[in-house]
């Protein structure tokens, strides 16, 4: 996956977000694509959540799944999830919900409360730095005013990192892909650079959905496992999703 | 030059948008979750209009699932097991997995496994 938070020039927050998912489910060979992420491409939808005939928040969800991945709470904040891979990952998690310790909580679960019951940025960033987990995360959080976007890094029991983006220091966009920003990514699966190559390309001058939809169309932001990419404007309380193909040659992941 | 070769890493791709093309397949559809009906009914509308692209990936996943187990055990350890978590899953989630098992027909066991799936493939 690939999430990124980028304030404008005018102090406007953009989020946007390809869902990677299907990793070694599956290989057809025939078609050159992952089997699993081919079947989730007819699940993607968005979603509307109204209580009273209210939106409260809305997002991209795969039909089934209940927990969040990708949305928004217009006009506060916007939000989505990246995987993480850590040896004390969500089997143990499991293993101790199947124990009987149960104060943690399952990852898409959190986010789905978070969207559902969080009233402001700084509310939704203390939940999802606080809350215990069953399995290691990256929070992708933007907010409703300058300088409101940041990558929380999470272990299961603790919060190991926060990211901000800092005008001061010229840090206009936050981009996480899967890998611990103070680390270097895996050499087979580096997407953080050409990624940020085409952020600084691009220049905060003219971020724009736009411009973001054309970071995240160019490989291997785009690969075989992409199945949607997500665009969503705090400000104007909109998010527009896409089903994506990947035409080859293509990176698998 | 550089498309052609792992990572196949292009130039920054520009005016992609509005998006169209072959690296579009298409738009996706809205629907309205009424979060004042009971969990178990929540889902119903999305879910009798997506079943059968829910069956045909979970279908997709116990292929594999046997393909790894060709007994078939895992997938009848998930089909018993999987149902007793869904009890201990806190509300309104636990709810909603039932309905959703309850309007698709798929067996609720592989309802919860597609729903915590992100902490089962950490293994």
């Amino acid at each position: 996956c690939t999430s990124v938070v980028a304030e404008d020039s005018k102090g406007n927050l953009l989020h946007g977000r390809n869902l990677d998912f299907g990793l070694f489910l599956g290989w057809d060979v025939k078609n050159k694509s992952w089997t699993i992420s081919e079947k989730l491409k007819p699940l993607v939808v968005n979603l509307d959540f109204k209580k009273n005939n209210q939106t409260v928040f809305k997002s991209t969800n795969f039909a089934g799944y209940v927990g969040m991945l990708t949305g928004i709470k217009p006009h506060m904040f916007t939000l989505t999830m990246n995987e993480r891979f850590s040896l004390d990952g969500g089997y143990i998690g499991i293993l101790e919900w199947i124990l009987g310790q149960r104060d943690g909580m399952w990852m898409s679960f959190l986010t789905r409360t978070v969207l559902e019951k969080a009233n402001s940025y700084e509310e939704a960033k203390k939940l999802l730095a606080e809350t215990k987990l069953l399995a290691p995360a990256y929070f992708i959080l933007g907010g409703n005013q300058t300088g409101q976007g940041c990558i929380i890094t999470r272990s299961r029991t603790l919060s190991i990192d926060v990211l901000e983006i800092d005008p001061k220091l010229d840090r206009w966009y936050v981009l996480e892909t899967n890998y611990d920003h103070w680390k270097e990514p895996f050499f087979l699966d580096d997407r953080r650079t050409p990624a940020m190559r085409c952020m600084n390309q691009t220049t905060q001058t003219n971020i724009s959905v736009s411009t973001l939809y054309d970071m995240l169309s160019t490989k291997p932001m785009l690969n075989k496992l992409t199945t949607y990419t997500t665009l969503m404007q705090v400000s104007e309380g909109k998010l527009e999703s896409y089903i994506r193909d990947c035409p080859n040659p293509c990176m698998p992941w | 030059v550089s498309q052609f070769v792992p990572p196949f890493t292009e130039d920054c791709r520009t005016d992609m948008y509005p998006p169209s093309g072959p690296t579009f397949r298409g738009a996706v559809r809205w629907y309205t979750v009424d979060l004042d009906l009971p969990p178990s009914k929540r889902w119903a509308p999305l879910i009798a209009e997506r079943k059968n692209d829910l069956v045909s990936m979970i279908q997709a996943i116990k292929d594999m699932a046997n393909a790894f187990v060709p007994s078939g055990r895992l997938i009848e350890l998930v089909d018993i097991a999987l149902p007793l978590m869904a009890d201990t899953l806190p509300s309104p989630f636990s709810e909603e997995i039932k309905g959703i098992a309850d309007a698709s027909g798929v067996p609720l066991g592989e309802v919860v496994l597609f729903n915590i799936f992100y902490e089962v493939f950490t293994v």
